[in-house]
């Protein structure tokens, strides 16, 4: 079984040799690989180790096989439906994403309480009144929903969400949320980021 | 050195902390750490470890000298000035987030070239010119630009920025930019978390 530090990692490598094929690069070493994604060699031997290495002593890694292997990890064969809960600033962004649709994520709805907005459309997805929502799953498998509400409505919102049977949550509120051992929660935390870019800021002396 | 890895995990640890401090616990173990993170114990460990551990066989954590470590770590108490570039639905949804002021990120304006949106505010903040942009920083000192621009505009948006002396870049496109080497860049890929929310909804068997 693979660590899920490992996991989480995983996109990263996946997006990197995404590119290296691209520029139909055949093999890479882990110095190179190091120098290119800004983790030390080690780790990367450590993580790749997890899953049968593919890199051989002096040749390095076959890009294509490795590539295979993480994608087949990650499951992108795999598609997802979604759906968006709160079509405001946040929610726009994210239906508006096109990138998500290239990773096998498609967005076939969102759900706002807003008279204004419901009837409305985001780049061509309708926005329904969550009264609808029941219904909507019992019509179409939703696998996951992207909570993009304001903070105070967050646990009122996915309790609603996964009490229609929705297992996957992708939760943008900064509070942390209590659900069934079933329900997957994965929680986004932009400020994690910025924070590490402030690290890196100050280590530079700036 | 704290390895990057590492540091990347430290405002994950930072805000468990922060909430363990609001329930008033004193000490805890990495087991109990653990079961609330969902990161195995023996990675909690291994990450204190790299900056004088803590922890006390039998004891635990200390959870206050703890989080006071890791705050100085990354510096929560430096303030950083930063400004959005692109005030669009993620340039909007980032102003109107209230998380960043309190992790001490102040957004001090907003730059876009629709002249529809130069003039107006989101959530108090001003929309200028980019024309501006320039006299703007020989003003104030800038440590950060976020940039939220359309795709295709990103590396001569990125490329006007450093070279009006901002030094810190936080990049939601896509596309990897190649700036000069006194110039720090994070990437936020929000399809990443997203790719570990579908992996770990297949692991539970959806
Ligand atoms: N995690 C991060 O780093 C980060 C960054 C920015 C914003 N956010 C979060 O994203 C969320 C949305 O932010 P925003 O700027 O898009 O807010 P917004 O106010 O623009 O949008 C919220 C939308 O939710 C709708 N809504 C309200 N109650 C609802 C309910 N009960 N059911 C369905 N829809 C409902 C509103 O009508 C509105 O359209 C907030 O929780 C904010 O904290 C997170
Ligand atoms: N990283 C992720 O996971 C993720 C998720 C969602 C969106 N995004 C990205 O965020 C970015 C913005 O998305 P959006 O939905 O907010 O787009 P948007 O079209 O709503 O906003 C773009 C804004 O940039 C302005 N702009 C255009 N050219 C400019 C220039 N040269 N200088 C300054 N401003 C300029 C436009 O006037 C507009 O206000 C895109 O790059 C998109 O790919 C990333």
């Amino acid at each position: 079984k693979i660590s899920m530090a490992v996991i989480r990692r995983l996109p990263r490598y996946f997006r990197y040799l995404h590119d290296l094929l691209k520029l139909d690069i055949k093999r890479i070493s882990s110095r190179e690989l190091s120098e290119r994604m800004c983790i030390t060699a080690s780790q990367i031997r450590q993580d790749l180790n997890c899953f049968g290495g593919f890199g051989q002593q002096g040749y390095g890694y076959n890009v294509e096989s490795l590539y295979n292997e993480i994608s087949r990890i990650l499951g992108v064969d795999k598609r997802f439906t979604c759906i968006i809960v709160g079509a405001g600033n946040m929610g726009t962004a994210l239906a508006n994403y096109e990138n998500f649709k290239k990773r096998g994520f498609d967005i076939v709805a969102i759900f706002d309480v807003d008279p204004a907005k419901i009837g409305g459309k985001i780049n061509g997805i309708d926005i329904y009144s969550m009264d609808t929502l029941e219904d909507f799953v019992k019509q179409h498998k939703v696998d996951i929903a992207m909570l993009t509400v304001p903070n105070r409505t967050i646990t009122e919102v996915a309790e609603k969400v996964t009490s229609v049977g929705i297992k996957g949550i992708w939760n943008f509120s900064p509070h942390e949320l209590r659900l069934g051992e079933d329900v997957v929660v994965e929680n986004v935390h932009l400020s994690d980021s910025l924070m590490v870019l402030g690290y890196r800021l100050r280590s530079k002396g700036y």
